[in-house]
């Protein structure tokens, strides 16, 4: 169970929180409005009114002892120093929000990271349904079927797919291989392909059945 | 090359609108701010500065003769207006943006056929990755890799796909099938699965090995 701590409670990040709670993750939040604080306080394991740029209120409310930071303010002000206190704080792990390219950018020079426009990605997917109907994204199509990108167990190394026939035995295909020290991944790779210890697998199947490979 | 109208010029409409033009479609626009309409007027076919919520100015700007309508404003009391008259104007297929379920709900009652929370889905997304991290959303991992929906070509109905070898000989795969008169998806069917003429095949490939498949 890992320990988010999100800052900004619009519509994103109270979307974010409240979803990571469900999950059963451990959930702290921060925002300066009473309301929105007030709305989320009840599903997650800690919400504060507080002004997230101030860095000891960062640090009293435990954000350097996080594990993943999520900051979900769009204003750029305000996210540029909220994530720069994260990073002073050591926080390992720093997602940030921004509304378009310029500001993205100037997240990750800061620290971020990762960097997310929501209103960007949702879009572009949106897009890409309308043109290609008949391709679809692969998550909401088959809501419990994932791909998986694991090492092989130590009893895979040096066997042919063929032989070691994962759809039958395990439930799950290898969609795909990367090799080490190369970023190319093949697709589909033929039966006769021998795994080796340091390829990396793109296992494709049932969460249930994706389980044992990457636990 | 498909007919797209957007009605708002927010974040999420500019970022679709943008991403439609780039993809060679046909976009028309309305906002009523004009800022907004002259940032994205040098981007797509038609972009005008008007309230959407007259229904004679949707009908005046063609958009009883668009295939696809997106309605991108955030605010329900319009964005409800707006699709009950382009439902109205009988446009054949609307999208509308909703900020939450309840907004969600009234947009498919007034006549939305498809309704999209923006920033909940890619909250959703995120807390996805973020608690299960080696299980992967498929398209940005691979990104010219998909999943198309397609009935077989005739050729392929009576034999196994075993018999077929699709792998080899068109670089697909199929990771599930849908048969006729079932919703449930079949996944990771045996290789002496015999394909039937009403059967929906699910095949994942390139892009470009897609292609026959889906045109
Ligand atoms: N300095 C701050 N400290 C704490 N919370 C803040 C601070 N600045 C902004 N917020 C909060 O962050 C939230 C989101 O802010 P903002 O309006 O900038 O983002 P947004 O991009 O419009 O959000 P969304 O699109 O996700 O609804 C608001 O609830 C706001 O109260
Ligand atoms: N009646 C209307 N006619 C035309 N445009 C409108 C109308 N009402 C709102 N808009 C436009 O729709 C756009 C988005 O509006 P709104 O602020 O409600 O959505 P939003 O959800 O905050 O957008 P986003 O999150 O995508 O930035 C704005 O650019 C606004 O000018």
């Amino acid at each position: 169970k890992k320990r988010f701590g999100i800052i900004g409670l619009g519509r994103f990040g109270s979307y974010l929180a409240r979803t990571l709670a469900e999950q059963g993750q451990e959930v702290i939040c921060i925002d300066r409005s009473e309301k929105a604080v007030e709305e989320i306080s009840p599903l997650v394991a800690q919400a504060v009114v507080a002004d997230a740029t101030k860095k000891e209120t960062l640090e009293h409310l435990g954000f350097h002892r996080i594990d993943t930071a999520i900051v979900a303010i769009g204003a750029l002000a305000q996210s540029v120093l909220v994530t720069l206190f994260l990073k002073e704080l050591e926080t390992p792990y720093i997602i940030a929000k921004a509304l378009n390219e310029e500001g993205a950018k100037i997240l990750s020079l800061i620290g971020a990271d990762r960097v997310i426009i929501p209103e960007k990605d949702s879009a572009v997917r949106l897009a890409r349904s309308l043109v290609m109907p008949n391709l679809l994204d692969f998550l909401p199509l088959l809501p419990d079927f994932y791909i998986a990108e694991v090492y092989p167990p130590a009893d895979f190394v040096g066997k042919t797919l063929k032989e070691l026939d994962l759809r039958k035995r395990y439930r799950v295909y290898v969609i795909g291989i990367k090799r080490a020290f190369s970023d190319k991944i093949q697709l589909l790779p033929p039966a006769d392909y021998v795994i080796e210890k340091d390829d990396l697998l793109y296992l494709v199947g049932h969460k249930k059945d994706l389980a044992p490979f990457t636990s």
